[in-house]
């Protein structure tokens, strides 16, 4: 039974100024951190259906992930909750990160020497530059440059 | 000092940008931070503080111009405004990290308040990425702001509430975009140590939004901007709601206080909160026996101080005379002018003082209810100067302040606990006594308007209106307003039946 | 009558805590992964 007040003039002003702020909504990438790459900008789309995706959260959703994308999204996704998520999913798939050459590495086969400083033998690793991996015979990987 | 602040802002982004800068730019702040003394910025205080706000002008300035450059990509934009906005904030963060010794608190947190921005200007941008930058750098882990980081959240919080919608409008979509972010309620609400103080910070700044949004709802005038913001605030609260339960447990009766009577939905969504660790029988559980529950005679935490609202004193002394030795009775009599503010329909009545009262005397009831070792119920709560009161004002307040006093009751059924249980014997009491079927068909409205809403209902409110429509003792279905109208009749038996 | 909160694009039956993923006042989505800074080792800063 309350029915409507007459606005003030200070709530007519502040509906005004709220409708001009109402133009210039922030944006989802003005409250994170700057990306190097695939800042996150909404850019008009087709209105595809926007489902939730499965618990993107999920360790276990990373695991399914080939390689290759977790590789996408370790270095293309730098500083975020992907990446790290990514770097443990590579972990469990027996890749091992070199802090020197920023590169991952995974045992080709056993080693032939081990000792208590670097492992030696032919590995595959991801190399960034080429996007591919690719094979590296004698290779010493010194435990010290292991993350 | 504004040419040596430009030309030391400039020098400073062109070091923070460098990869030899360092992850936390200490390499580049090492050999900046001799310039600035050379240039005598870090001589005192009162230097420094306008060496910020010229920079924070500079800054925003800069945004202002490409915000207005036409024809550019707000991608485009966005990274010219954070390549210098970012380096700015890393700036203050430095110097604060190394403003005094790691000990000294106040220093740092001196520096930090100055740091702030003084006025804000429309465009929300170059100020939004600032605070909530600084923010987030601040509670990074760092051992130095770890120490100060209670100090921290004040700050922000205070600076904050200055800056509430009600006295920034331009600034309301960032302003709920801040206090909204996963880090901001992450601090303020998941790890802060000092919890208490954090969520008493965190409650007033959702005061604050309700105090902007009230004038609006109320009129239910939404425009899209008020709708947009609207929205948004329902986001938020249904985050609290899943994650912060205990805080809108403990700020219901706060909330309630600044949330227009006709919002029906915020408050439903408030009132249903219960503690996590509680288990809540379901309220449609047949012959369901309330006052078995093993919270029900617990009293919730309200964390607001109710009773002291209780304003002018002498009311509050005669309140509590009445309570205590059941007179005067002109204390009856006097008591609905004294909550009277004027005769302007829809603005009759001191909303918040007849809030608490309502809560002041009903908690009096369930003290003097257990002080006998009961438990309230129909005959527990009857024949004292408390029911005096509440029947009073049942009898003398006209249509509006009823509404208002029902709702006062209404507000607290939540969740299994003293005052649910009390209050919703007295309603059910207040309706089986009433002298008038209009009391009668009040009671109703105002449980049926709560119910007939989008979900969440709270709990002690549906249980009291299974009560009400289901036990023969207040004979619901054979009153005239229940067949008032075919449409009425329907609502109240769909109503019905999903309660049964 | 008020909104069907369900349909406000946040997953009230989630066990997970919401706000660590929430994006924003106006945003129907949660945050992904890739959204959401974190605090990882100074080596993974390849870039």
């Amino acid at each position: 039974p309350l029915g409507p007040v007459p606005l003030t003039p200070e709530h007519e002003f502040q509906l005004a100024m709220l409708e001009r702020a109402s133009r210039r909504m922030p944006m989802l990438n003005d409250s994170e951190k700057f990306r190097e790459y695939l800042p996150n900008n909404s850019c008009p789309t087709k209105l595809y259906p926007q489902q939730l995706i499965p618990p993107l959260q999920a360790p276990d959703f990373f695991s399914k992930l080939e390689p290759e994308t977790l590789f996408f999204v370790f270095y293309f996704m730098e500083g975020t909750k992907a990446q790290y998520l990514a770097a443990k999913a590579l972990k469990l798939k027996s890749w091992r990160f070199h802090t020197k050459y920023l590169m991952w590495f995974q045992r080709h086969e056993e080693p032939r020497a081990i000792t208590e400083e670097f492992e030696q033998g032919t590995y595959i690793f991801f190399d960034y530059e080429r996007w591919g991996q690719r094979k590296k015979e004698n290779f010493k990987f010194e435990y010290k440059y292991l993350e | 000092l504004h040419e040596k602040t430009e030309y030391l802002l400039r020098e400073w982004v062109g070091l923070y940008h460098q990869p030899a800068a360092g992850r936390d730019s200490s390499k580049a702040f090492s050999s900046f931070v001799n310039h600035m003394s050379l240039h005598g910025i870090l001589k005192t205080d009162e230097l420094i503080t306008r060496f910020f706000r010229l920079c924070t002008e500079m800054c925003v300035d800069l945004c202002y111009r490409a915000l207005n450059e036409p024809n550019q990509s707000s991608t485009r934009v966005r990274f010219q405004c954070f390549h210098t906005l970012d380096a700015f904030v890393r700036l203050i963060v430095l110097l604060l990290k190394h403003s005094g010794d790691s000990t000294n608190t106040v220093t740092k947190v001196n520096l930090l308040n100055k740091a702030y921005i003084r006025h804000i200007e429309f465009h929300q941008l170059p100020y939004h990425r600032i605070f909530i930058m600084l923010f987030i750098e601040l509670n990074a882990p760092e051992v130095i702001f770890d120490a100060i980081n209670l100090q921290i959240l004040q700050a922000f919080s205070n600076i904050l509430h200055v800056l509430r919608p009600s006295k920034a409008p331009g600034f309301a979509f960032a302003w709920l975009e801040i206090i909204s972010h996963r880090v901001f309620i992450g601090r303020m609400l998941a790890v802060s140590e000092n919890q208490k103080q954090a969520w008493g910070m965190y409650a007033q700044l959702i005061v604050d939004l309700f105090n902007f949004l009230a004038p609006f709802l109320r009129n239910a005038d939404m425009p899209k901007p008020t709708q947009l913001l609207y929205k948004g605030t329902m986001r938020v609260l249904l985050v609290l709601l899943h994650d912060f339960p205990e805080l809108l447990c403990d700020y219901h009766y706060t909330f309630c206080d600044v949330i227009p009577s006709n919002c029906i939905q915020i408050r439903n969504l408030i009132l249903s909160a219960f503690p996590r660790s509680m288990r809540l029988p379901d309220p449609f559980t047949p012959n369901l026996k309330v006052e078995h529950l093993p919270d029900i005679n617990t009293p919730p935490r309200v964390m607001t101080n109710f009773a002291a609202l209780i304003q002018p004193v002498q009311l509050r002394k005669d309140l509590d005379s009445y309570l205590k030795t059941r007179s005067p009775v002109t204390f009856l009599s006097d008591l609905r002018s004294r909550l009277q503010l004027s005769n302007t329909p829809g603005m009759k009545y001191n909303i918040p003082l007849l809030n608490s009262v309502v809560l002041h005397v009903g908690s009096q009831a369930i003290a003097h209810i257990q002080s006998k070792c009961q438990t309230p119920s129909t005959s527990a709560i009857a024949h004292s100067s408390h029911m005096d009161i509440f029947q009073n004002l049942a009898v003398d307040l006209d249509t509006e302040g009823r509404y208002l006093f029902l709702n006062a009751m209404v507000n607290q059924l939540r969740y299994p606990n003293s005052h649910t249980h009390y209050f919703s014997c007295t309603l059910l009491y207040l309706f089986a006594e009433a002298n008038t079927e209009a009391i009668q068909e009040q009671i109703t409205r105002v449980l049926l308007e709560r119910l007939i809403v989008n979900r969440p209902h709270p709990w002690g409110l549906l249980v009291t209106f299974i009560e009400l429509i289901k036990s023969p003792l207040y004979k619901f279905w054979t009153h005239d307003f229940v067949h008032c109208a075919p449409e009425i009749e329907k609502l109240l038996e769909s109503v019905a039946r999903s309660c049964i | 009558p008020g909104i069907d909160l369900t349909t406000l694009g946040l997953n009230l039956n989630q066990s997970d805590t919401l706000y660590t993923s929430f994006q924003s006042p106006w945003s129907e989505l949660p945050c992904k992964p890739q959204d959401i800074d974190y605090h990882v080792p100074n080596e993974y800063l390849t870039n």
